[in-house]
């Protein structure tokens, strides 16, 4: 199983809409400061439900839409290509209205709730708290954690 | 409960004490803080950098604790394989030859998953099979181009 | 009271949005959250960089923070200049064209005042005046070096 | 005023005595990881009295001791040249024995207290909360820190 294609519509400095096909084996995404490449990672987060808006450097769900506008929708599609053959696309949409705001997710184009898309990942062992995405500047975080929550790391795979 | 943990912690341990002798070229290992019971304490990363005496983790130096974290994930990766991996610029305490070691270790992981890695750094930009690259359209949003692989040097120039 | 901190203030912020301008090519300055009374609330920073619209100081990049925040430094030290200034590896965010501003930067306010700054990046060892090497001897103790000039390309070529 | 020489006795990961010269103008302390380049500025604000343990990246005062040794003792001396001629040596000594650790400051040879020191270095715009040290990590500390405690770093200033 891999990631194939991240489709990013108004999600944060991501225009009307954004295709990035990935590849398997070793990407490098590089860019001049401040362009877009930690948004990316944001982006597919979002997608698969496993971001807190603390991790999104957002104080408010509005602040995720491009240029912050208070009424507008974004949306990000990631799509895997699986072992067994075919696809699974998982894809959240974010429509802000004034205060109000809902997010909807979708797998394979059906609505679905956050903890079927959960429960629907951990089968391909994609976890909220798993270690496979560090974001910019926690590289160190697993030496500064408290050794409890590092061990709760181990129990987690057990 | 107690034997799923410990053939869990073995497991990550024998993987850890590899990847961190192949990273920093010294010796490591995990150790629970309570052996006996285990879920009454945490977990410990013992780790000498090449030639140096035991230490606290806190006092490692910025690229020490950087190859110790990195050598726990993917120890982490091996014992229980995710379908993919995204770095953001987890070289950034790096010197020079540790980037080029981590990205070796990406280069060889990256046959069993995929690897997604932010980086500003020249030797990742020169291992990896391919480059993203992303710039500000003038319109004031992210652009993503495919950079092809002569174009890889120019962005490995533009990288330090 | 009100007049001292107002006369620093202005002071700071004249230097802020110049060194700003200067560093990222944008705007930027420095606001106060209750101007009536300043000693009332905080002091936030306004910055664009260049041609982005003005955002949330929390959603900017790594990079962006870090130049907003250098050039916050850089004219605190016009307006109240230090004898000595010890940076440590704060161009680690940063990309290679913005590492080069930095080093361009810092090499001019290198001659009103001392600055030491650890970098494992090539663009500041070329600028800078010397190079002080360290390294770590067989005994297990660090070793200072004097590099000198012909040796700095040497070390230039092992940043990255 | 410049620093114009550190030095160091069994500090951190250095051994018997190193000595660092400094010149005026822009410096670059470069080397491979772990060698002991930010223990060269922990070193400086040790001597100087600006340090807090916590920024020291140490538990309790013996971890600043060569090879952690419980009994045993460092010193760090930093010279000073003043613009008006002449040096100002800036020096402490730690001594550390089981349990027990004094520090003793030292101005030009003689015995000082720490708010002498405070007080001398304040004169020469040298202050334990100055932006003129930048600890590794750090730099966009002033982004995230509170508004109200970056107004204070004016209110310092006035
Ligand atoms: N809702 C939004 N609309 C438009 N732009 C946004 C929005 N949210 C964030 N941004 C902008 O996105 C930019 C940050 O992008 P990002 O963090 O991905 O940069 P980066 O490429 O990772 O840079 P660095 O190399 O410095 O880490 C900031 O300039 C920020 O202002
Ligand atoms: N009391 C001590 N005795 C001996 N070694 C020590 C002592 N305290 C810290 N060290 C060692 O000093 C080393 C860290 O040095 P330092 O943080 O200065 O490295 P650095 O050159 O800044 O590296 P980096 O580039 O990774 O930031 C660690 O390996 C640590 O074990
Ligand atoms: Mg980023
Ligand atoms: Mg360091």
């Amino acid at each position: 199983m891999h990631l194939k294609c991240l489709e990013i519509e108004r999600f944060k400095s991501f225009g009307p809409y954004t295709r990035i096909p990935l590849l398997e084996g070793f990407t490098v995404v590089s860019g001049p400061n401040g362009s877009g490449k930690s948004n990316i990672i944001d982006a597919l987060l979002f997608a698969l439900g496993l971001s807190t808006s603390r991790g999104m450097r957002a104080e408010k769900l509005s602040d995720l839409i491009h240029q912050g506008v208070t009424h507008g929708e974004a949306s990000v599609t990631a799509t895997f290509h699986l072992d067994e053959g075919g696809d699974l696309a998982v894809c959240r949409r974010l429509r802000v209205n004034g205060n109000n705001s809902t997010s909807t997710y979708y797998l394979d184009g059906a609505v679905c709730t956050l903890s079927d898309l959960h429960e629907r990942l951990g089968t391909h062992h994609i976890y909220p708290e798993g270690y496979n995405v560090v974001l910019q500047g926690d590289v160190t975080g697993i030496i500064t954690m408290p050794s409890r929550e590092r061990r709760e790391i181990i129990d987690e795979l057990a | 409960k107690r034997d799923a943990f410990m053939q869990a912690f073995n497991a990550v341990n024998t993987h850890f004490q590899s990847i961190f002798a192949e990273l920093s070229d010294g010796d490591g290992h995990l150790a629970l803080e309570d052996p006996e019971n285990p879920f009454a304490a945490g977990l410990t990363l013992i780790a000498h950098p090449r030639g140096k005496k035991v230490r606290r983790l806190e006092s490692m130096s910025g690229g020490e604790k950087s190859l110790t974290a990195l050598s726990f994930i993917f120890a982490l990766q091996r014992y229980r394989p995710s379908p993919f991996y995204a770095f953001d610029e987890v070289d950034m305490f790096l010197d020079g030859s540790n980037v080029e070691r981590l990205a070796r270790m990406l280069r060889h992981e990256a046959d069993h998953a995929q690897f997604l890695v932010v980086s500003l750094r020249r030797p990742m930009i020169e291992r990896s099979d391919r480059v993203i690259g992303v710039t500000l359209a003038r319109a004031g949003h992210s652009q993503v181009l495919g950079v092809q692989l002569q174009q890889v040097e120019a962005v490995a120039s533009q990288a330090s």
